[in-house]
């Protein structure tokens, strides 16, 4: 499964927290407004945050942070 | 199979429970308004549970918490 | 599979019965009023007894305890 | 595959039946007025037999027994 | 695949077939009427043969005997 | 993949030809008015035929003998 | 995959051919108006002639020879 | 994947073309006027060729070669 | 995946591209006007060149070469 | 899964991320108005970053980066 | 998955980009107007880059170059 991020402002932060007993922020990726970010779940990452505006289209439609 | 957690208030919590013959809460992560968290079902995660108010997304549509 | 449960009242309780020759009680999870608890079917999880009032999330549809 | 059996009467039966050479009954469990038990087929079930009035649910829909 | 058999009336037979070179009955099962079988294909059972006034539920939809 | 077959009149039968190199009858169950017969392709069976008159379900629906 | 053919007439024929380098009828199954045989593609067949009247059914829907 | 060929005149050939380095033909099955023939891609035959007039099925719809 | 390719011309050549670090033509079937062909990406070929007019039913639908 | 970036504009950068416990940029992709670049996730690519304007179709349908 | 171009302009190209830590142009096939060119993901190739006036087919629909 994948997500497709869009920023709608600029600062979005999209953060990957590791898979595993602890569960812990790996990395933070900055988005500008208008930039788009395509992430996956992966062998590191078991659970993604997402803060500031921003749109998700998954495989269940899309949803807006606000 | 994932879950896309939409906190619609501060201080919603999204708790692992653990896999295997006991059950207990491993990861409890808080959200503010606004922000979005996506989880799956993991090796180490069996079980999840929401507290406080929360919009959740997943194969079977759309379920709030209150 | 997966099952999403919104406890509809405090007091709702989620039971695990164990994998196996033997069927037995393994953990009970309780819900206080407008929580959600999401659970699979795992290694030691074979079968999911739910009693209070609840609504219940599957594959199916939703189905209503009372 | 799995079903979700609710009891629409107190004492509803849901069985348990033995899978390989011999089918001999291995559990009962005992459902009471709107309680739900959500089951599958395992490595040591392969049969289910319900008694008493209950709704069940499964990939093809609803049954009642009466 | 598995198969959900409704006894319509008292006496019905639901007859387990042998896999294998050979086929033959290796186990019948009664209900009463009212009373809900479900049964799969196993690596002991092959074919299945239903006998008296039953509803039986299918991945292709209902057939009734009579 | 499975069939089920509903005889229409007595003497009904349903046979199963060998798989592998030869082709030749190894079972013929006979079906009475009425009853019914679920079976599968197996390590032992890959043709079935069917004389007398009868309703046949499968995954392309029903077609009937006669 | 698997087809099945219906003989409108007597004398149809449901010819195996063989799989591999060579390619051979293997076995001639013959039906007589009204009779019904499903078979499967199979470790010794990998093309299936059909001769005399018959109608077809398969995951592609029905066609009829003349 | 399978193509059932319908032959509608006399002398249609169905050709299996070599799978692996080299392309050749290794057989053409005639068929007659009304014949079906039903056949796989397989460990031998990675294309097949059609000449004369034959209607096609596959996973597609229907195909008419002139 | 497969391609039915229909010459509407004589001279249509289907070209076969060679899997791998290089990529060559391996092979180039020539069709005469209403011939089909029926091919399978393989372990030798990874592209396939169309020239001539021709149809082409894959499982994204028709395209026609011009 | 895979992707196709269509250039809206020139100097439109497709960016691959590296897979692992490190998030780092392994390439850049250019691209001019009106080419297309069609890429996967990989082995060593698990986030695709998108800088400028750009149409982008994915299994949820299409999004622009503005 | 596979793409199907069509060119709609001489000169059109189609460019395999490497799979691996390396992201380089290891082939580019030229097509003349109308001709079609149906290529794979492969071993060697997880990035197609289209330049020039085509149009492309994918799983997810059609998509113009311009
Ligand atoms: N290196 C990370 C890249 C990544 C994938 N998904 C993510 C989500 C959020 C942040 C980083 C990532 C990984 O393979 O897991
Ligand atoms: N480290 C956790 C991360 C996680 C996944 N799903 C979760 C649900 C709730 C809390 C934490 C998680 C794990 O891999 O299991
Ligand atoms: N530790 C339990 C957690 C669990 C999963 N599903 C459940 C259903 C009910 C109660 C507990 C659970 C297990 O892995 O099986
Ligand atoms: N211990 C049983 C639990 C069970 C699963 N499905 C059932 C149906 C009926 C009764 C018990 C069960 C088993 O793993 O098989
Ligand atoms: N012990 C039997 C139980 C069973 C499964 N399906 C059946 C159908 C009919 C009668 C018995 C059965 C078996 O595992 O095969
Ligand atoms: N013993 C047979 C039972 C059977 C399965 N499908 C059949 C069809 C026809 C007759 C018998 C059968 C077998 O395993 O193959
Ligand atoms: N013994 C044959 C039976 C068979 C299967 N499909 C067929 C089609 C035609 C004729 C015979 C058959 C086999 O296993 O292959
Ligand atoms: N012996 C051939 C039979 C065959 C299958 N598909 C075909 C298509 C055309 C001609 C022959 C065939 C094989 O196994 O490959
Ligand atoms: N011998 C070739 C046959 C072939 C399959 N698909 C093709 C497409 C074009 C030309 C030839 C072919 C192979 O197995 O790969
Ligand atoms: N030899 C190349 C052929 C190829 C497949 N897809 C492509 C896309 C573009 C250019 C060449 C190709 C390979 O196997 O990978
Ligand atoms: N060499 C890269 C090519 C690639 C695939 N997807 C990408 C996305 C962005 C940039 C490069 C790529 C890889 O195999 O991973």
């Amino acid at each position: 499964d994948f997500f497709i991020i869009k920023a709608l402002e600029d600062g979005v932060q999209v953060i990957g927290l590791t898979r595993g007993e602890a569960t812990k922020f790996h990395h933070a990726e900055k988005l500008d407004k208008g930039e788009l970010l395509v992430v996956q779940f992966t062998a590191h990452t078991s659970a993604i945050k997402i803060k500031g505006e921003a749109k998700v289209q998954s495989r269940y439609g899309e949803m807006n942070t606000d």
